[in-house]
């Protein structure tokens, strides 16, 4: 449901500023929004480097957004208080990007009834059409997932919903905000008339017999096969789980059938990166002796190295046996190279041997961490369950732990617990601006298809509890006892999150819960270079911070030149700002009607001088011709 | 439950973004959208 005209497209590089105003969490958020974009769709952003137009994300009072490009130099998305959450700053760059709601869709009513009475009086408009002169529904069917749709309870009065969907199956799914649904990518990429993708790579599950292009080494022991089902296990595929009779492939290294060292090797299709760290992705399924291993390499050509040069990135042993198991790996590839998948038969007897499923590759960030919840069914439908996951470090040393609280259903809640470690003594308290993201992952085998649950938080060392510590001091010192499973004790601090992280009803639906398992990814970044206060250097005691004394308004930059405090001030094709602050606009339609006007001026000027010294002249004309002329009556003269 | 003291990002409320601005009081087109003059007219 776009806004039609060309002139309302942005160039697929979309130039941004994070304005100060902003919470540090949402500027995560946001960066973390970027991301999304770059894997599903062809557009990317960029830091604004001049453009004439560009997208200016600040805190104001709200979630909202201009729809399209509408030239007017900085363009203002607000992410207000609250709204930092993933899907909601997606929602808002959709609108920036030429969409408005689903709902308001010329031929809604062929899908949505309103219900009128149940909508807040005056609110009616919001409900409003676009007819199909103002937009575009880009030959795309109506779509109940879009992440730009209402939902069934948008601005009601009562309780009833003032949105009924005409397939009821589908009543609970409108105002999803989970991710950009597959057709919010499809008509985005319509829009802009592009299909490619920045970090997406390949995914593969293996359906078909090409097997993605990958092929087999022969400088190995035997072939991986492309299989449905293995007698030891296991009994079908990861993509479909076994639902679909007749497919369900994946490819399995019999480990049973070569010597204790014997390898099976397959390599994927050459890849050429872009960005220079990727994170690949699958599912591995252990029916062997449990000593069996999966080796990852990277095979990089070169000029000079016409084969390729192999490196060994990972070896994933101790594979817990009898399911899949989700892994991760980070690759840092530059060049054209392949990914090399190496199964090894381990010592001990085998059964079986590795499968692999669903492999997906990425230029993106992989989780830091992955807490697979087995045997999720019943423990959901335990009654008063909470789970904490193991402990884990971030990547600064912080120790920390995920509490996923479902003793309030229908709402799932989670949080995040720093705990004591290891590292407690080296490391800096309170913990300052660590942003910790939860992501339920949607295991659908294709990423792109995926709409995971994402929510995000970031530790603020100024935060205090009711009694005045600091909620992010160390936990030892302001945490309480606790024990892991084991009986080991450990302190675990304030837990920080959201009870309403997702409802029981999504959490069944699409791929979140699959072979009665649940994977939640975990990151936690230092985003403290995103803090606009700490992000300038902290001025030394001799020099003093000469921008600090100056405030540039309109987004101007301050700037230091010959030791003076400047204002470097926006401008556009057709418009400026001006003034020691920018705090003046100008525009070259400004300038034309001064120049108009000042030109009119000078000529009324003009003429009312020449008038005046018109009438000047002729008084004084006839002044002069009558004091020369006898004293003569005048009578009838006679000329002569 | 005590033991686990948690604090709430949202004060446990799912608010959708038309409800965050409904209670800001804000008048915006379809709920979040900034109409510029053009549009506006």
């Amino acid at each position: 449901n776009s806004l039609i005209g060309e002139e309302y497209r942005w160039p697929h590089t979309i130039p941004y500023v994070l304005e100060d105003s902003l919470e540090i969490n949402a500027k995560g958020v946001i960066l973390n929004a970027f991301e999304r974009y770059r894997l599903k769709t062809c557009i990317d952003f960029k830091p604004w480097a001049g453009e004439a137009n560009y997208i200016s994300v600040f805190k104001e009072s709200g979630c909202w957004s201009y729809v399209g490009n509408r030239h007017i130099g900085r363009q203002e998305l607000s992410i207000g208080a609250n709204c930092d959450r993933i899907a909601t700053v997606q929602h808002e760059f959709l609108h920036a990007l030429g969409f408005w709601h689903e709902q308001s869709r010329f031929d809604r009513d062929d899908y949505v009834r309103i219900v009128w009475d149940r909508i807040l009086s005056g609110r009616e408009h919001n409900f409003n059409i676009h007819d199909d002169t103002e937009s575009d529904s880009l030959n795309v069917p109506y779509d109940y997932m879009s992440v730009m749709h209402y939902s069934k309870n948008a601005f009601q009065n009562g309780t009833e919903p003032t949105i009924v969907t005409r397939v009821s199956d589908f009543e609970d799914v409108i105002g999803q905000r989970l991710d950009l649904s597959d057709t919010d990518v499809l008509k985005l990429n319509r829009l802009y008339n592009c299909t490619s993708s920045l970090s997406f790579m390949d995914s593969c599950n293996f359906e078909l017999e090409n097997v993605c292009g990958m092929i087999q080494s022969s400088r190995d022991s035997v072939d991986w096969q492309r299989v449905s089902q293995i007698p030891g296990g296991p009994e079908n595929d990861h993509s479909n789980m076994g639902q679909c009779q007749g497919s369900g492939f994946f490819m399995h290294f019999d480990s049973q059938s070569v010597n204790v060292g014997g390898t099976a090797v397959l390599e994927s299709r050459i890849f050429y990166p872009k960005r220079g760290f990727q994170c690949l992705e699958f599912y591995l399924y252990d029916s062997g002796s449990g000593t069996d291993q999966l080796n990852i390499y990277v095979r990089e050509y070169s000029v000079n190295d016409l084969d390729g040069k192999l490196t060994l990135v990972k070896e994933i042993k101790e594979i817990p046996t009898g399911s899949w198991q989700l892994y991760y790996v980070t690759l840092q590839v530059t060049s054209k190279s392949r990914v090399v998948f190496e199964g090894l038969r381990g010592a001990g007897a085998s059964s079986g041997g590795l499968s692999i499923d669903d492999i997906n590759l990425s230029e993106t960030q992989c989780p830091h961490h992955i807490w697979h919840i087995r045997n999720f069914t019943q423990i959901f439908d335990t009654p008063n369950a909470s789970l904490y996951s193991p402990p884990f470090y971030s990547p600064k040393g912080y120790a920390f732990q995920i509490y996923l609280n479902l003793q309030s259903l229908p709402n799932v809640g989670i949080y995040f617990h720093l705990i004591s470690g290891a590292n407690d003594d080296q490391l800096q308290w309170p913990c300052p601006w660590q942003q910790a993201t939860m992501t339920l992952l949607d295991q659908n085998p294709d990423i792109r298809q995926r709409m995971s649950n994402q929510r995000s938080i970031t530790t603020d060392p100024f935060m205090t509890t009711d009694n005045g510590n600091y909620f992010w001091d160390n936990p030892s010192k302001v945490g309480k006892l606790a024990f892991f499973p084991n009986g080991t004790q450990f302190s675990r601090g304030g837990g920080y999150g959201t009870s309403v992280f997702i409802t029981e009803k999504r959490i069944k639906s699409r791929d979140f819960i699959k072979g009665n398992d649940v994977y939640i990814l975990l990151t936690v970044e230092d985003i403290s270079h995103l803090n606009s206060t700490s992000s300038q250097p902290a001025p030394t005691s001799s020099v003093r911070d000469l921008c600090s004394s100056v405030t540039c308004e309109n987004g101007g930059i301050c700037t230091v030149q010959d030791d003076k405090a400047e204002c470097r001030c926006p401008s556009g094709e057709d418009w400026w700002y001006m003034g020691e602050r920018c705090e003046k606009r100008g525009s070259t339609q400004d300038t034309i009607v001064i120049a108009v006007s000042s030109t009119v001026a000078v000529f009324v000027l003009m003429l009312i001088v020449t008038l005046v010294s018109v009438y000047c002249v002729r008084r004084k004309y006839r002044k002069g011709t009558s004091s020369k002329t006898p004293n003569v009556a005048i009578e009838n003269q006679y000329a002569f | 439950t005590p033991e686990n003291f948690v604090k709430d990002i949202d004060a446990g409320i799912d608010q959708d973004i038309f409800d965050i601005n409904e209670d800001l009081g804000l008048e915006l087109f379809q709920g979040d959208i900034r109409l510029d003059r053009v549009q506006g007219r």
